[in-house]
């Protein structure tokens, strides 16, 4: 079966 | 042969406004490993400038490549650029290709 690698989603930040 | 060939390009944004007016996601060791902008601000200098579009992915910064870092401290770098008196821009190198 494929390994999935789930990465975390990112912030988000305004500037 | 039909493959796009990704291409940056270099976007000089001037601090014509009080804020820069974009919002960045993504960083190192997430989906998203470069920070791609998500929203531009109306009235910020990056709208003002009109060249910076959602969507494109954020290389460099002032030729300081983003590549590795993470989030914050690709935030870090950019806030830092739009503070310093010493430019009256920030050089972005952007790309659509994500």
């Amino acid at each position: 079966r494929e390994k999935r690698l789930t990465l975390p989603p990112s912030e988000i930040t305004l500037l | 042969p039909g493959l796009l060939e990704p291409t940056s390009c270099l976007v000089r944004v001037p601090k014509s406004a009080s804020t820069l007016g974009i919002a960045i996601e993504g960083g190192a060791n997430t989906r998203q490993p470069l920070p791609r902008i998500v929203t531009i601000q109306r009235g910020g200098s990056a709208h003002n400038c009109g060249q910076l579009k959602v969507g494109q992915v954020i290389l460099e910064v002032n030729g300081v490549s983003l590549r590795g870092r993470e989030h914050r401290e690709a935030a870090r770098l950019i806030a830092e650029a739009f503070k310093t008196k010493e430019k009256d821009y920030i050089d972005f190198l952007v790309t659509e290709f994500n």
